[in-house]
């Protein structure tokens, strides 16, 4: 009864120069706490549809993590969450764009796959789909933090210079 | 960005993304994470998840590339994400991947100096490193 389990944070320039020792520690953490939860689904026989659904939702709650809570700003100040889930076994796949409301959006990315008559949900209308399948919602106040707030700033002070490596996300 | 991507002990995998984007992005802009076959794939022989300069891993189909060479040219998933990041890098994009096999097999492959990233298995190979040199 082999499995693995592989999870991501974003890469970029992470860097001993670039993260504060608490941020490094913070991020470390938030890894650790997705590992639980993946791989408490597969330990129990669960799937893995399961496991990579529980996990991601761990990093969608932690700040430290471009993604749901934490998440980057828009040029106009504004959250758009994107998220994708898809099973192997089945080739069955959700995904939505420019989300706004929904506190997990992977979730509302595995209600749009369990549902099955789209792939790909966005905007307005991924939103109200949302909230029709009864996916948590939460709003700016959930998803916004002072550490993304002050990047936001500098990216506007810096006159909205795109660096891709960079990128805040 | 965040991911996972999970072989489970049927030997079936899946991959998930969920992400904010970036900073200051305007008129609608998406990146690769939504898109299946780009920043998210899952078939029967593999699944991918992605992270980094978006535009790039939308031209390169870095999900689904990674799968078919696995599939068709029979690559273990390590070099299959080497070889397809390496197109990334071909076209000036930067960024991470992280591939669950099959086979059971599991890999991260990243093109920047870092990448949150962890992994855990049955043996209990357990690993958190942020760092390129953790």
């Amino acid at each position: 009864m082999s499995w693995t389990l592989m999870i991501h944070g974003g890469a970029g320039r992470l860097t001993a120069e670039t993260l504060t020792p608490a941020q490094h520690e913070g991020a470390r953490a938030g890894l650790d706490r997705a590992l639980d939860a993946g791989s408490a689904v597969l330990a129990a026989g669960g799937a893995a549809v399961d496991a990579v659904e529980a996990a991601v939702k761990v990093l969608e709650d932690d700040p430290h993590f471009n993604s749901g809570r934490g998440a980057v700003f828009t040029h106009e100040g504004t959250i758009e969450l994107d998220a994708a889930i898809m099973d192997g076994a089945t080739r069955k796949a959700g995904a939505v764009a420019q989300v706004s409301a929904t506190r997990n959006p992977v979730a509302l990315a595995r209600a749009v796959m369990e549902d099955g008559r789209h792939v790909l949900l966005a905007g307005a209308g991924a939103d109200s789909f949302s909230r029709e399948q009864g996916v948590e919602q939460a709003d700016l106040s959930w998803f916004a933090t002072d550490e993304r707030r002050r990047q936001f700033a500098e990216l506007q002070a810096s006159g909205d210079t795109f660096d891709v490596d960079m990128k805040y996300g | 960005t965040v991911g996972a991507v999970a072989c489970d002990a049927g030997g079936r995998v899946a991959a998930a993304t969920s992400t904010g984007g970036v900073t200051g992005k305007r008129w609608g802009r998406i990146g690769d994470s939504p898109v299946i076959g780009a920043g998210t794939w899952a078939d029967d022989v593999c699944a991918v998840s992605c992270t980094g300069s978006g535009e790039f891993f939308l031209r390169v189909g870095v999900g689904h590339a990674i799968a078919a060479r696995v599939r068709l040219l029979g690559e273990d998933v390590a070099t299959a994400a080497g070889v397809v990041m390496g197109e990334v890098t071909a076209l000036g994009g930067t960024g991470g991947v992280i591939v669950a096999g099959a086979d059971g097999e599991a890999a991260w492959h990243f093109t920047t100096p870092g990448m949150n990233r962890g992994r855990a298995d049955s043996s209990g190979t357990r690993a958190v490193a942020v760092f390129g040199d953790e």
